[in-house]
């Protein structure tokens, strides 16, 4: 099994389209038992994979207060594909888990007994218990990156918390790589930024190629489901494959 | 003094832009005295201002945690405008205010003796302790909405906490108002959510007009000014005029 936590604290980068679409390919295109897993009290994830987020009883939280199982929180949601939900209940988890032993381990004790041939953490946007938890849990780490002015300052950020991690927590989390995300040729600024985050440190982690911005990717969820299932012919499906062709080459390489 | 706090635990929305920029024009077009406050770990907005968050040793946690006043931490960024700078320290506030007497009030105390006419505070992307210092100190509260699918789970979210913070903390916050951002009418998506929104319980409260995707906004920060520096004739910087036309309005008929 294989754990990646996808996790960028800036908002807004496409952390959540990014698990629901590279999880939706994995299963339908590659035969992976895939557990999509939100880890994010906005319940995004949850609510895109079709589910209202405020009506599951079980979610993320109560798996990682140990009250139920994974097995008892999932949802089904496709062929080879698993939800475990979250909702506005996992907002108390920085005050209600801070301190509880082992604070940083709750949701890789939580993994310990699940078999999937890949679980994607979805992240929220912020540096706290919660993305500490996946970043203890995980192999590895998907970086989604808005090739706009901030993403440098926020790629600098992303790294010293991953090395804060690998020293203090989990010594072999890997570098899955960075992915841009919502990227338009056409303008410069996006140009130049791509060029800046190809000279940064984590310049060789780049995905070969960005995911085009593509307005079937932000209509998607509206209708419950994965770009493969809203329009499997869009440019969104087309550079979602691409990166699950590199993903997966670089995760059965570690 | 009228104090805002930029909300919407939604990320990517245009809350530093929109902090940014209505704040430059509260300056230079209405001769107003504004204090940025950058409450974001990230330091996107210390940053967007023309400043290294890095090379801040004074900054809103040492304001908050009450080593330092407000006075000794800003930085002039142009005339009429003064930054409450931010940086990764900040990410420790969560941690070390959680047990502190009062801590959701240190930002509404570090504000108690300053002047100015407008505080434009940027909060970060969560529902953490730092929001809710914000929302204690603020009179109203502002929320970039970006009319994609999560919207409207996003600002029922939102709702949530302000009335949880009018409950516990904070009666008198009003709400001055909800600004559609990022917004292109040549999709069906956006026209489509922006509908939605007018029907939601707070559709009153939206302003008038959008704020236009326009280049020239994620550009400007790169060159470290607001849009009215960087492009004054910009659709961008038309927009924010709108919205600080309908911002005076409202709060100053509070
Ligand atoms: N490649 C793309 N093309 C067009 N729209 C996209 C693309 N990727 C994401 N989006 C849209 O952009 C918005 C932000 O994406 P998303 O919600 O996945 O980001 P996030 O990083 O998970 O945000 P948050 O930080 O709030 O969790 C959403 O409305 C989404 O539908
Ligand atoms: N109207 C607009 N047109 C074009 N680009 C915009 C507009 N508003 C914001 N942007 C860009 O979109 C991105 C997100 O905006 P911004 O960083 O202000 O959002 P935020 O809500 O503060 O994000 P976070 O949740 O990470 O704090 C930035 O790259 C910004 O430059
Ligand atoms: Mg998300
Ligand atoms: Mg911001």
């Amino acid at each position: 099994m294989y754990i990646t936590a996808v996790f960028n604290q800036k908002g807004g980068v496409g952390k959540t389209t990014t698990v629901h679409n590279m999880g939706a390919l994995l299963a339908a295109e590659h035969n992976k038992k895939v557990l999509l897993l939100d880890l994010d009290a906005q319940g995004n994830l949850t609510d895109a994979c079709g589910f209202d987020p405020l009506a599951q009883s079980i979610t993320t939280y109560e798996v990682m207060a140990q009250a139920n199982t994974v097995q008892q929180a999932v949802l089904p949601v496709a062929q080879n594909i698993d939800l475990l939900p979250a909702n506005i209940n996992l907002a108390e988890a920085e005050l209600n888990f801070m301190a509880a032993y082992g604070r940083e381990n709750l949701l890789k004790n939580a993994l310990a007994h699940v078999e999937y041939d890949f679980v994607l953490i979805d992240c929220p946007p912020s540096l706290g218990l919660l993305t500490i938890n996946a970043l203890t849990a995980a192999h590895g780490v998907l970086i989604p990156v808005q090739a706009e002015y901030h993403a440098l300052a926020g790629v600098r950020l992303v790294r010293r918390t991953v090395e804060k991690v690998r020293q203090a927590l989990n010594p072999s989390l890997a570098l899955d790589g960075l992915l841009i995300t919502l990227y338009d040729a056409r303008k410069k600024l996006h140009l130049d930024v791509a060029q800046a985050l190809h000279q940064d440190q984590w310049g060789d982690a780049l995905f070969p190629k960005p995911v085009r911005t593509n307005v079937k990717l932000a209509e998607a969820p509206s209708a419950g489901q994965s770009i493969l299932a809203y329009y499997a012919g869009s440019n969104g499906a087309h550079d979602y494959r691409d990166a699950v062709q590199t993903y997966l080459h670089r995760a059965t390489n570690m």
